[in-house]
């Protein structure tokens, strides 16, 4: 079973279109392994991306370097995916009780 | 399936029990069509709701990426209210009066099995890609409508990976093969998630769709619809134009067969959780995306085509 622990989602916000291209390279770079949930397509739309823990560091250092704003959406990807597991079983267990 | 739980997340095998239970309930309304086998050889369930013979038909399709689990839940949703509302609801009854409804709940079963059992974040097929350790296909670009084109990739460990030719994956090659033998499909709607958008075709060209205006304006009703319910902003547009180039597109090949009214929605996550949206939005998420899609199946039959 894959796990993410210490995955962190990115919320990033391209001022202009430089930064939407330097983030569309950022993308190809497969080696981070980086899960673009909301792609690099225009200013007007958030980029989401899913960064392995190994590639936070480097990713960090990338946007700060080009200046590129960003928030942590999703601060543990493991702790909102046991959240919801946490969800299915109380329900499923409801269900049996009902 | 009163019992059912709505409001929360299931298993494969629980929504195929949904599906048979469904049925059970509702002789001769609701029936199963297995319209082929997931690579894995996972029956792929499709819901017919029909009251009379020989109808045209309108489509939903939910979960094509395995991973938007709000999506299947919502075509659960879907489906219980098709039942519920039937003679009660009366621009429903008139549309189920016209047309049958085909919903296809669980799109990509292998993917959705594999996000409960391995990868919570598997969005693709699970087929093997020959020369490759990555495995699976992107089932949205796989289409036969700017095949290969921008806007999909050449690398089978992509997530946008097109797949070695078109209809190469069964999931899609099954909808492929029904909606041709069908033949009377009105509508085409493929539910996506998330970023609250309401698309239509092309994504492979920017050239317009010949039915643009009509479609734009189509979808600005869906949109007004939806968002007079929890007031979830939607922008809408072609999907080229909205998002970004996309080849190989599921409404780009339904809208190129001659299904004018071909849209793609992509759902809720309207805060900070994306894919993983908590369940408790999963209802308000259903409840809003009807309204739009009753806005969609009432246009189709009004203006018979």
């Amino acid at each position: 079973k894959e796990t993410f622990e210490g995955h962190q989602v990115l919320r990033i916000t391209a001022l202009n279109e430089a930064q939407i291209n330097l983030l569309k390279e950022l993308s190809e770079n497969e080696h981070l392994g980086l899960d673009f949930w909301m792609d690099p397509v225009d200013v007007s739309l958030p980029v989401d991306v899913r960064v392995p823990f190994n590639s936070l560091q480097d990713v960090r250092a990338f946007l700060g370097y080009h200046e590129i704003h960003y928030e942590i959406m999703i601060q543990d990807l493991q702790d909102l995916i046991n959240e919801e597991q946490r969800e299915i079983l109380q329900s499923k267990a409801l269900q049996l009780r009902s | 399936t009163e019992d059912y739980n709505y409001a929360n997340y299931h298993t494969l095998n629980e929504i195929n029990s949904f599906i048979d239970m469904l049925v059970q309930e509702n002789p001769g309304f609701v029936s199963k069509i297995v319209i082929g086998k997931s690579y894995e050889g996972r029956p792929l369930n499709v819901l017919k709701f029909s009251t009379g013979a020989n109808r045209p038909g309108l489509w939903i399709d939910t979960g094509i990426h395995s991973r938007e689990w709000v999506t299947q839940a919502s075509g659960t949703w879907f489906a219980k209210k098709i039942v519920t509302d039937y003679r009660r609801d009366a621009e429903l009854t008139d549309i189920l009066n016209k047309y049958d409804i085909f919903l296809e709940i669980v799109t990509n079963p292998d993917g959705f099995q594999f996000t409960h059992t391995t990868n919570r974040m598997w969005r693709k097929t699970r087929k093997p890609n020959s020369g490759s350790s990555c495995i699976g296909v992107d089932p949205n670009r796989n289409w036969d409508a700017g095949f290969g084109g921008a806007g999909a990739s050449s690398t089978p460990c992509s997530e946008t990976y097109r797949g070695p030719s078109a209809n190469s994956e069964p999931e899609v090659k099954a909808i492929v093969d029904f909606v041709k033998s069908h033949g009377k499909i009105k509508a085409f709607v493929s539910i996506h998630s998330y970023s609250q958008m309401l698309l239509y075709p092309y994504g492979y060209t920017q050239t317009p769709c010949k039915d643009q205006a009509e479609l734009h304006e189509l979808a600005r009703k869906a949109v007004t619809a939806l968002s007079s319910l929890y007031n979830t902003q939607y922008r809408f547009g072609s999907i080229i134009n909205t998002i970004y180039q996309a080849s190989g597109g599921t409404i780009d090949w339904t809208y190129n067969q001659g299904i004018k009214y071909s849209y793609t929605f992509e759902l809720r996550d309207t805060g900070r959780y994306g894919f993983i949206l908590p369940a408790n939005q999963i209802i308000p998420t259903a409840q809003e995306t009807w309204l739009a899609l009753m806005a969609i199946m009432k246009h189709t039959k009004d203006n018979p085509y």
